[in-house]
């Protein structure tokens, strides 16, 4: 099973986005897919019809078992995707960085509870939140590869610089590098901030970027309503041929890292 | 001092851009006025042309003082904004939840911190991060007045549930109810999803909503780009009015909770 995350400390920057259209296309192309929510606020969970306030078991038990020293088999939810399954996330998630403290060891448990499923699936993506804390941390140890979706305007720029720091920090502690693509999204070429942006990323990393970049593109928020990624409900958009265009990239066998 | 947070959990709505917007606003009508950034990503300090990696002091230094049991003058940053300064953030204040764990009393040490403030501003406006933690229990337990930033889409909608939860959780701690006020941002009148948000919004929280909502406009991301607000780069564009009216209403002496 390939595991691939999808983070970035700054919020709103198309993670939730670029996980379901990725594990949507994945899915489509029969592959079996497995979509984790590691965000305590559930936009994943909450996408694909669930009530993250109410949801059990949850990505969150993971963590609450591997602390008593048990570890049961997961419940996964089925989506309204053939192909495609769902390890919710619980809000109790955001508790978790107070409650484990400094404790040790807690920096495996997805990766291991992904392991156990590695039979079961063929991709497993993983959505994280917006926070450098103990669940991005466990994302990063369990994914062979790394997509950073970044907004292209100023901010998200300066912002990068942080998560980039991040992953060199994270490469130390990993045997094997972790490829990281960094994807431009929301980019909208009417405008100078955006097109600017985008030049800038090119130029500070030439070799993580991806060659293009997702557009703005409104359908998006249609296909959130309708709780189904972008590729499954408006196959022909331009959101979703850039994605598909990314995924075919990142499938290449000598993929960049 | 009036104190007023800009907070919701969903990553992305714009806080960062509503708390610039309306702070260069106050800044510029002649009212000293201090932005304070609780975000670990430091958006706000970044946003001003300061490094949240290296900065220091900063925020992060309110709590390591005060779990030390002291608690010095705060060092505040000026901004390129007559009458605007800035406690900065730094990247270490990522590690507060863990650090602080379970530990009590660390839920007033913003509001102390700005208690002792008070006399040199008038108005000071704090922004938040994306999640649910120590420094958004800080932030509420110190503003007066809370200013919640939700994108006109559906995922945003259900993210607003969650924070609407926690808003309950925290008014059984406080002695006064805190008011609140729902601040529409991002809305496009050409998207169907946009607007059926915003009417469901307007449905779900009349008493709160505020009766207008913040458009779509291009000229943020070039502000950022110039480190100002908007109301001093494009005091005229779209969305420097429509957060001109904001503050209108927010400074209401009668203003609905
Ligand atoms: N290419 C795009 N075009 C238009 N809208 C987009 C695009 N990508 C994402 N969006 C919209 O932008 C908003 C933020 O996207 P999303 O929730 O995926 O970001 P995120 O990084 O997951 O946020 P968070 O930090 O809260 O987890 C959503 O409303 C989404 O519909
Ligand atoms: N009304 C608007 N029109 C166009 N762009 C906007 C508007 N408001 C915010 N933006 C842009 O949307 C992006 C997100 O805004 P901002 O960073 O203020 O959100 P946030 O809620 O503070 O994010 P975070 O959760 O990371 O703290 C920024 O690129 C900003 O420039
Ligand atoms: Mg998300
Ligand atoms: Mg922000």
């Amino acid at each position: 099973m390939k595991v691939w995350a999808v983070a970035n400390q700054k919020g709103g920057v198309g993670k939730t986005t670029t996980t379901t259209s990725l594990a949507g296309l994945l899915a489509q192309r029969g592959h079996s897919t497995l979509v984790v929510d590691l965000d305590p606020h559930g936009s994943l969970t909450s996408y694909f019809g669930f009530d993250p306030e109410t949801i059990e078991p949850s990505a969150y038990d993971l963590f609450a078992r591997a602390a008593q020293g048990s570890s049961d088999t997961i419940m996964l939810r089925p989506t309204a995707v053939k192909n495609l399954s769902l390890l919710p996330a619980s809000t109790a998630l955001a508790t978790l960085d107070r409650q484990l403290g400094a404790r040790s060891g807690m920096g495996l448990v997805v990766r291991r509870a992904l392991q156990a499923l590695s039979g079961r699936f063929e991709y497993a993506l993983i959505d994280c939140p917006p926070m450098l804390g103990v669940l991005m941390v466990n994302a990063l140890a369990a994914c062979d590869r790394l997509l950073v979706p970044v907004q292209t305007e100023y901010l998200a720029l300066k912002g990068l610089e942080r998560m980039v720091h991040t992953l060199e920090m994270i490469q130390r502690s990993r045997s094997q590098p972790l490829p990281y693509t960094i994807v431009p999204t929301l980019f909208d070429r009417r405008t100078r901030a955006s097109v600017e942006s985008l030049e800038e990323l090119r130029q500070r990393y030439p070799a993580q970027i991806w060659s293009e970049a997702i557009p703005v593109d409104t359908q998006f928020r249609d296909a959130s309503r309708q709780g189904l990624p972008l590729t499954v409900v408006h196959p022909w958009s331009r959101g979703s041929q850039a994605y598909r265009r990314l995924l075919d990239e990142v499938l290449l066998p000598e993929a960049p890292a």
